[in-house]
């Protein structure tokens, strides 16, 4: 046999193509190709003694242990079995072209001078995938043991969701202890869902969504896990977590209620015993943003600027208070307040409340003092007190126009002061009296 | 004060009593300063020692009682530019402020006094009061006692100093009040007292300091015109 290297096409001819070919030869030429790929071969001159089955001159093509054919003749005669247009094509990447002669070409006694016959052949992808699926029918070893992918000039195997190819690229372990979901809605079930699921499974399947996020469970039909009747989940159990918190422990075939996690960080961990034929389980978990809830004054003098309809994960709001009064946190007087809507839902800070303003203990006026015109004692906002002098000693100084009532009558105002509507912070001043003794020399005696 | 009378508490409140260089008097301005007269502070004809002590008392008409009652500190002393300590014969800006450390809280007892605005306090005859802890008829005084005395003319002052073969100035800042005639006056200790009138809304105004004279009692006294230093007390005194 005469083995041509591994090309990707070429060229077979009979020896001394195209001139007539040597008496009494036997040659076969093995065509390969690089693995991967099948050897498709097509005859494009065909010219050999024909005889009744090929009998003495032929051409025979055999591939995979299979002969797939033997041609001789011409197109158009009527003995022998030439090729025409046909295309072969092998299983493997190797085919045989066998060429055989007799002692002679003699018709009714004159020589006969046949050409031969040209061949080209070419690689063709092998799609070992779809042997495979023939070699499934007839129940032989599968090329992958889940599933199979064509290339040219290969393949490569996979496996389902839950397994884990192995080393030999071919066969297919169960593995679903790091299943991450992480896309906003999606589909998680038990490995062969609704076919029974594998023994000894320890799965874990984690769902993780943005912050700010809640994710919900929604169980579908069927729900069937190994259970006892007397025994909570003995044989095997989905457990529940939601941000590393157990929100249950399921088996039997009671499909759990929907469950809303409250929170961006679902596990699901699913433990099998050694037996056991339920089919197992299936979710459909949604996502949707957390909301806070509504703010609450509490109190009649707090105000929340711009009040939203609601309010989601990072939506923040702005409390002040009504004039005269200022924001308290405990003891603490704030300046501002603002609170963020958070991840879990809550507020970052609690509502604060609004606390009158005190503008405290009156500065005390040098020689003389003041009266409360409101409530006596209560120096909150809008309270108010009238200074005086000790009068007849001294007397309040004025200012053109404005009388002692005028000058002497101060207000808490919103911002926590004292303030006159002239003189504002600054307080009256009382002046001594010139001149006015109390008791003046009186002559009586005339 | 001769031919003069004890007062009562309440009568002249504005009254000061001061010990620096001997007994003196003065008035309370507002409610931390000391109207008297610069040579209290500064006595003619005298070698006085520079850091003299200053004591001054107010609020009672008993000297023993006054003291009780306690000195008030004075931060500053401000004695007129015009003032010569060294001319015996002229007492030509015979006017001093004593500012004291704190102020003082005003009663009955304790009051400021008026300063002049106008000329018509000066007119001959127009009465006044003196009063003073000084000397009375050959006897220093325990007591505070007043005299009522007329603002005279000053050509009959000039006059009587001139019969007095006195070369001592009376200037225009100057007015005297007495009546040679009568046996009232001023005298030694009453120095830095005030000439009081009541104006015309019954307010009491000091219209001059008790400065100096030719004995006591047998002539004119003489004051120190307080109308010609408002402006300048005022502005020692800035807004006050």
């Amino acid at each position: 046999s005469i083995p041509i290297s591994q090309e990707l096409f070429g060229e077979v001819t009979s020896p001394l193509y195209p001139k007539p070919y040597p008496n009494n030869f036997e040659t076969t030429t093995v065509l390969t190709v690089p693995t991967g790929y099948r050897v498709k071969l097509v005859f494009w001159q065909f010219d050999l003694e024909p005889s009744e089955g090929c009998f003495y001159d032929y051409v025979k093509i055999s591939a995979d242990k299979k002969t797939l054919g033997r041609f001789c003749g011409q197109l158009g005669s009527p003995l022998g079995n030439p090729p025409g247009k046909k295309e072969f094509i092998s299983e493997g990447n190797k085919m045989l072209l066998t060429f055989h002669t007799d002692f002679s070409n003699e018709e009714n006694g004159t020589i006969m001078f046949y050409k031969g016959f040209l061949a080209y052949y070419q690689a063709v992808d092998l799609d070992e995938c779809a042997s495979q699926r023939n070699t499934v029918e007839e129940n032989l070893q599968p090329q992958c043991q889940h599933l199979c992918h064509n290339y040219v000039g290969g393949y490569f195997c996979s496996c389902r969701p839950g397994y884990e190819l192995q080393k030999d690229g071919y066969s297919c372990q169960v593995e679903c202890s790091r299943e991450l979901y992480t896309e906003p809605s999606g589909y998680v079930s038990s490995l062969e869902y609704p076919q029974p699921y594998p023994p000894d499974l320890r799965c874990n399947y984690s769902i993780r969504v943005e912050r700010g996020y809640t994710i919900h469970l929604k169980f579908l039909e069927p729900f069937e896990i190994d259970d006892h009747q007397q025994v909570h989940c003995p044989y095997d159990q989905l457990q529940i977590y939601a941000n590393g918190r157990n929100i249950g422990e399921f088996c039997g075939k009671q499909r759990p209620t929907d469950l809303d996690t409250s929170s961006n960080s679902v596990d699901l961990l699913f433990f099998t015993d050694e037996s056991g034929d339920s089919r197992g389980w299936k979710l459909h978990y949604t996502t949707s943003i957390i909301k806070c809830p509504q703010p609450k004054p509490l109190d009649e003098f707090t105000i929340i600027q711009n009040l939203q309809s609601q309010y989601q994960f990072r939506d923040y709001f702005i409390a002040t208070c009504k004039q005269g009064y200022q924001l308290v946190e405990g003891d603490q007087v704030l300046l501002s307040f603002t609170a963020v809507c958070q991840d879990d839902g809550t507020w970052h800070r609690a509502m604060p409340r609004c606390k009158i303003k005190d503008c405290g203990q009156p500065r005390s006026l040098r020689n003389g003092g003041f009266n409360y015109t409101t409530t006596k004692g209560v120096t909150t906002y809008q309270a108010r007190i009238q200074y005086y002098c000790h009068e007849p000693y001294y007397k309040m100084k004025t200012r053109d126009g404005s009388s002692e009532a005028e000058q002497g009558t101060y207000t808490c105002t919103a911002q926590g002061i004292w303030k006159n509507e002239r003189e504002g912070e600054k307080i009256p001043r009382c002046l001594p009296v010139c001149g006015k003794p109390v008791n003046p020399v009186v002559e009586k005696q005339r | 004060i001769i031919g003069g009378k004890n007062a009562q508490m309440g009568n002249f409140p504005w009254q000061a009593f001061n010990n620096i260089h001997g007994r003196g008097g003065g008035a309370l301005l507002g409610d931390r300063w000391i109207l008297t007269a610069a040579h209290t502070l500064y006595p003619k004809e005298q070698n006085t020692q520079t850091n003299a002590s200053i004591d001054v008392f107010l609020g009672d008409i008993n000297v023993e009682e006054i003291k009780k009652r306690g000195n008030h500190p004075v931060r500053r002393v401000s004695i007129h530019p015009t003032y010569r300590k060294d001319d015996a014969h002229n007492f030509e800006g015979d006017i001093a402020l004593l500012e004291l450390e704190n102020s003082v809280t005003l009663g009955p007892n304790l009051l400021p006094i008026c300063l002049p605005d106008n000329d018509t306090f000066y007119e001959k005859g127009r009465m006044g009061y003196v009063s003073g802890f000084g000397i009375t008829e050959e006897k220093l005084a325990d007591h505070l006692r007043y005299v009522r005395l007329p603002v005279a003319e000053r050509t009959a002052c000039k006059r009587w100093l001139t019969s007095q073969k006195s070369h001592d100035v009376f200037s225009e800042n100057m007015f005297c009040a007495g009546d040679p005639s009568e046996k009232q006056d001023s005298c030694q200790g009453d120095s830095g007292g005030v000439f009081a009138v009541r104006d015309r809304d019954g307010r009491w105004v000091a219209t001059g300091i008790v400065s100096w004279g030719l004995g006591c009692g047998r002539g004119y006294g003489f004051y120190t015109k307080l109308l010609s230093y408002v402006d300048w007390i005022k502005k020692e005194m800035e807004e006050e």
